[in-house]
């Protein structure tokens, strides 16, 4: 989390504010909802309160306007720069303006008042942006249910206010994964057209041979309607498809776009019901199999056939000696089987059957 | 005076100005005259803050992801921190 210079902000914790104008796109009452939860977002957390005025001047004027709106920092028509709000201060401190150019509403469909207000408020409280990809005070726009907070977003303003002495319990996002940690575990491990992708929590790394930096991202900003968590990947590279599972189902990625006619559920695949997430997934070009580790066991699917092979499951420590533990993630690699477990990934041939290096999990990550 | 010897293919152009908008709107790139290839020192120095600050590769060029990035919906404040 960032703060502005000299950490600004509001020495009277009874903050005042008040709704100058309404935009066309919600009812006023919506709009009136959006200010009131995204304030209440940071109320929660600290020991600020907010009090609404209906004239006069109030500590953060909010309004809502286009291009040239009256403070020589216009904005841009639609799309680009969605709002932008001023820190704790007199006269325009603390204001928050909306462009009117953006389509407004409360659900997902266009930009989410409520998400961008919270976001706004922030700055109108004092938080600068964050450089954290998972948090409500980072710049970029992305929709997100569920509680908007992270802890870097709390730790920020409680560093500014002080926690709320009557905490409601809340549930803040975890912080994006930092990917030197020395216990980083993955989640999910595939290829994505000659990228690497690799998924952890909310977040996937993406990984190009030009890249030397792994990218960091949103799962949802990139797939919104994949789950925040994502079980096991693996590519298909014949069919140009990434398959995703998540529980009990699975998407179908063509390069970034979901393929229609999914979610589709695991036991299409010919996995019995019982089974209700796979671990790991990963698709050996050499053979045209994929094989689903769950648990101690593994199943093989014929992609050609479009089935499972029969005999299966297997005992992974039977067919894949030295591999006795469960695996989080896996990938393949020119005669190579990589297995993910926790910190540890076990460099495994094909060929002579055997564990011929361990590395760190995060090595893949320049770590 | 511009010290362009080649013009630049239209999309570059588009993209470049793009580029100096954001970085003059969002890392306080001075206004003015500034040499129009992306070598200038200002320019280079303004696209590495922005990629270390996002996390990207820090190049100080106009590479497709630090471009994909300035074109996505954003708040309007600058990313300049403490």
């Amino acid at each position: 989390y960032n703060h502005f210079p000299r950490h600004l902000k509001w020495q009277n914790n009874n903050v005042t504010f008040r709704i100058l104008n309404y935009t066309p796109d919600l009812k006023k009452a919506d709009v009136d909802r959006a200010i009131r939860n995204a304030l209440n977002v940071w109320a929660d957390v600290t020991p600020l309160t907010f009090k609404k005025l209906h004239h006069g001047n109030a500590d953060i004027m909010i309004s809502f306007g286009s291009k040239e709106h009256g403070d020589y920092n216009p904005f841009d028509g639609p799309n680009g720069l969605l709002a932008h709000a001023y820190p704790p201060g007199q006269g325009i401190g603390g204001d928050t303006h909306f462009d009117e150019d953006e389509q407004w509403t409360k659900d997902s469909s266009a930009y989410n008042l409520f998400i961008v207000a919270a976001h706004e408020l922030g700055h109108a409280l004092g938080m600068s942006h964050s450089s954290d990809p998972g948090a409500l005070m980072y710049p970029v726009y992305s929709y997100a249910t569920g509680y908007p907070l992270t802890e870097d977003d709390i730790e920020g303003i409680q560093a500014l206010y002080g926690p709320n002495p009557n905490a409601r319990k809340v549930k803040p996002k975890p912080d994006a994964p930092n990917k030197c940690d020395p216990k980083l575990t993955f989640d999910a491990v595939t290829e994505l057209r000659g990228e690497t992708i690799i998924f952890k929590d909310r977040f996937y790394w993406r990984l190009h041979p030009q890249m030397p930096e792994p990218e960091q991202t949103l799962i949802k900003s990139t797939w919104p309607s994949i789950p925040n968590k994502v079980d096991a990947a693996y590519e298909n590279p014949e069919k140009d498809l990434v398959i995703i599972f998540s529980g009990i189902r699975m998407w179908a990625l063509n390069g970034y776009n979901l393929v229609d006619g999914y979610p589709k559920y695991i036991h299409k695949l010919g996995l019995p019901k019982s089974i209700r997430k796979i671990d790991a997934a990963v698709h050996i070009k050499d053979t045209g199999k994929t094989l689903l580790f769950t648990d101690e066991d593994y199943w093989s699917y014929d992609e050609a056939a479009g089935s499972m092979d029969s005999g299966y499951p297997r005992s992974i420590e039977d067919d894949f000696p030295g591999m006795d533990d469960e695996i989080d993630a896996a990938a393949y690699h020119y005669g190579y089987l990589y297995f993910f477990h926790e910190h540890i990934q076990y460099e495994y041939s094909y060929t002579s059957r055997k564990v011929i290096r361990i590395l760190r999990t995060n090595s893949i990550l320049n770590c | 005076a511009h010290s362009s010897t080649l013009p630049l293919p239209s999309e570059n152009r588009d993209n470049y100005l793009l580029a100096e908008k954001y970085l003059r709107r969002l890392y306080g790139l001075p206004a003015g005259l500034q040499g129009r290839h992306s070598s200038s020192s200002a320019f280079q120095t303004k696209i590495k803050e922005m990629q270390r600050f996002f996390n990207l590769k820090v190049t100080g060029n106009l590479d497709d992801n630090t471009l994909e990035l300035m074109k996505q919906a954003r708040c309007g404040v600058p990313d300049i921190g403490e």
